[in-house]
């Protein structure tokens, strides 16, 4: 968060630059209450300092439950409500933690921080010295209320997060933010969202592989991850001078012997299995596993455990650190890419006296990285349950992301990281638009996302290679909180239409021939910013109802990319509104081209004017 | 009535009385039938979903479960399951 709200156009006031028009225009979020629902909280984090801040909201409902390391002085203007829920939770899930709302496990404090940090000054938010920064929240001055459901090791159960939803909706939170994965088909989030609170899911971080996607209920925000244009290049100096640069989280420690500024001997082997180090001696020694990371957390704990000196290992792509900080407790441990690691181990095999040096991290941001991209870990659509509902919905920043742990800072990667990027963009629109419903707000984001970077390039995805990403690894796109501020056009949703599309009402699991069946309608009719249709089989008409949310009178005309190997046709083709007619309802014909069992293609809608360009993404599989 | 028991939850959709604690009574009766005693209801109950949504999570044998699940009113009775932060 030192540098990923930057990335965002959301810049906080500073000698240097003015404040981001949307954090001014919503007082940085003060007074919407963001519920996390998580390992709870570190409250004596900087980051929750509620220095300045006034008075909690009246309409605030909740708790502040106390433990044996938690006290009711621990709830602030900034925490202002705390609960846990250890019933029916087994007593081994309680080693290393305490019965209180204390976050011991590290998670639910950098979630939190990203969404609703208070601001924290550069000099104190850094994992030793590197990505420092600002850290901050994207509501920075949201009010926070914490729901400790997940426990020590990060493993959370139903019966309290489903207690934590419940009782979040009683309390009165605006947004509720889970990084975790649960269950499809979710009832108590569609409860929630029926009372206007924004459900914000990570999607999962078990890609690239499709259909990977998890948490992905049309009425939540399914959130993918992105890197930010911020790296921390790591140079290798080999003993014949030869300079390579890799990435790492390396930082010197004063006074330890694990920073050599001298060579040291190298080693590098095909393979870093147990078996393959058993015996080998690798005191002060830097070890290089040209295995694409195979065996990198057990060469990082055999290095740990015997004394040497740094681990180099080869990557097919080595922007994700992959959380190798804490694997690597002060080792060196360097990522390289697989040119990279051959020539190292070209130079140990010419070599007589191999010798290496490591040096530590930098920290460089910029347009010169190319960004954002969407990481190999983060799931990917389509949604097996919901095939007709496109999925994932939005991608944010979720790749090295720096937040608070406890008292200091961490970098860490994954889905976590990115829902609750969202979740603080979603509370700084509920203040400027405090009427719209959740389906509007999503719709928001989803219609102004960005597709390409800042130099108008396709956003890439990471995969066995890099590639163009499609609507299955971003959705929208990467989001644009300053777009999504001011969209001119939203896709709304009365919530009782969810349960039209479905044969048995939200929360069965009952056989659906015993369901009633007859007001049952394909999902790719619900009035969602994207049309998903799994098996185009012959021509087809959807509808899209917009409501115009801009300028009263207003002109917008459509702009088709088709499916490859599908027709599309949009009617009407302009759009117009004015104080009587705010409302538009415009059909999509898709039809196949060919008759063909094909896979699915990708294309989209987008209504434009000189002013805005409201795109939704359109998918389709003939079959 | 056999079997290891383990937390089940039931789904009863919408909160359909006027304040938490008849939904929380409604949760126990329905409990009390399906047990046959107080003492096991209350004993049995882990969480009452009574603000936004009503349910229950209750330690129950797979028997007692499939029981619960024709009890009018009931949309669904699964057992809890375990998630991981991402």
């Amino acid at each position: 968060t030192t540098h990923s709200w930057d990335f965002l156009g959301l810049n906080y006031p500073s000698s240097h630059t003015p404040a981001s028009e949307l954090l001014k225009a919503t007082n940085y979020g003060e007074n919407i209450i963001i519920g996390m629902v998580d390992t709870g909280v570190w409250p004596e984090s900087r980051s929750f300092s509620d220095q300045g801040y006034g008075p909690v909201p009246s309409r605030w409902n909740g708790k502040c439950e106390v433990g044996p390391d938690w006290g009711s002085n621990n709830c602030s203007r900034k925490v202002i409500g705390a609960r846990f829920y250890s019933a029916g939770v087994p007593e081994e899930y309680f080693k290393g933690d305490s019965l209180s709302p204390r976050d011991h496990n590290g998670h639910g404090t950098h979630t939190a921080s990203i969404a609703a940090g208070s601001p924290v000054e550069p000099a104190a938010a850094s994992f030793h010295g590197i990505a420092a920064g600002l850290a901050r929240g994207g509501a920075p001055r949201a009010r926070l209320a914490v729901y400790k459901s997940c426990w020590s090791d990060g493993t959370c159960f139903e019966s309290t997060v489903l207690a934590a939803v419940d009782d979040a909706i009683h309390d009165g939170v605006d947004v509720l933010s889970l990084s975790l994965v649960m269950s499809e088909n979710s009832f108590a989030a569609l409860h929630a969202v029926k009372k206007g609170i924004v459900v914000v899911h990570t999607a999962g971080n078990n890609g690239p592989a499709m259909m990977t996607i998890e948490n992905t209920s049309p009425w939540v925000i399914t959130v993918a991850a992105t890197s930010i244009d911020r790296s921390f290049p790591t140079v290798i100096t080999l003993g014949n001078s030869q300079q390579i640069v890799g990435q790492s989280l390396y930082y010197q420690v004063k006074n330890s012997s694990a920073y050599k500024s001298d060579f040291t001997n190298l080693i590098c082997t095909s393979s870093c299995t147990p078996e393959n180090l058993k015996g080998n001696d690798v005191k002060g020694m830097i070890l290089l596993c040209n295995d694409k990371g195979a065996s990198f957390f057990t060469a990082a704990q055999y290095i740990v455990d015997n004394g040497g000196s740094g681990l180099i290992s080869s990557l097919r792509i080595v922007d994700d650190l992959f959380n190798i900080a804490e694997a690597c407790q002060g080792i060196a441990c360097v990522l390289v890419d697989i040119d990279d690691a051959d020539k190292i181990c070209q130079y140990y095999e010419d070599s007589s006296n191999p010798l290496a040096k490591i040096e530590p991290a930098r920290t460089v941001t910029g347009n010169e990285i190319l960004a954002p991209k969407v990481p190999t870990f983060s799931s990917r659509g389509p949604s097996v349950t919901y095939p007709a509902i496109l999925k994932p919905d939005i991608a944010a920043p979720g790749v090295n992301i720096l937040a608070a742990k406890k008292d200091s800072y961490a970098i860490i990667s994954g889905t976590s990281q990115a829902a609750p990027h969202v979740a603080g963009i979603v509370a700084l629109l509920k203040v400027l638009h405090p009427d719209w419903s959740p389906a509007a707000l999503k719709s928001a984001i989803i219609t102004t996302a960005h597709v390409t970077d800042e130099r108008g390039m396709p956003i890439l995805a990471q995969a066995s290679s890099q590639k163009i990403a499609d609507p299955f690894d971003y959705g929208g796109g990467n989001i644009n909180p300053c777009g999504a501020a001011h969209p001119g056009l939203i896709y709304d949703i009365d919530p009782s239409d969810y349960n039209k599309f479905f044969k048995c009402p939200i929360g069965t699991k009952k056989e659906p021939g015993t369901c009633n069946t007859t007001t049952t309608l394909p999902a790719y009719y619900l009035n969602l910013p994207s049309i998903s249709v799994p098996d185009l089989r012959q021509p087809i008409t959807v509808y899209r109802t917009v409501t115009n949310v801009g300028e009263v009178n207003s002109v917008y005309h459509a702009a088709v990319q088709s499916p490859m190997g599908v027709k599309m046709e949009v009617f009407p083709p302009v759009l117009m509104f004015d104080a009587a007619n705010k409302v538009q309802t415009y059909q999509v014909k898709l039809s196949p081209m060919w008759k063909l069992h094909g896979d699915y293609t990708f294309g989209s809608l987008t209504w434009h004017n000189d002013q805005k360009a409201v795109r939704i993404p359109v998918v389709a599989r003939i079959t | 009535g056999g079997g290891s028991r383990k937390i089940y939850i039931a789904y009863l959709g919408d909160v359909k009385h006027g304040h938490p604690d008849e939904v929380v009574a409604s949760h126990h009766d329905m409990l009390t039938t399906l047990l046959q005693s107080k003492e096991d209801s209350s004993a049995s109950m882990v969480y009452n979903y009574k603000h936004g949504f009503s349910g229950f999570a209750a330690m129950l044998t797979a028997d007692q479960a499939t029981r619960l699940a024709e009890f009018p009113g009931v949309i669904s009775v699964e057992p809890s399951k375990t998630y991981k932060t991402t």
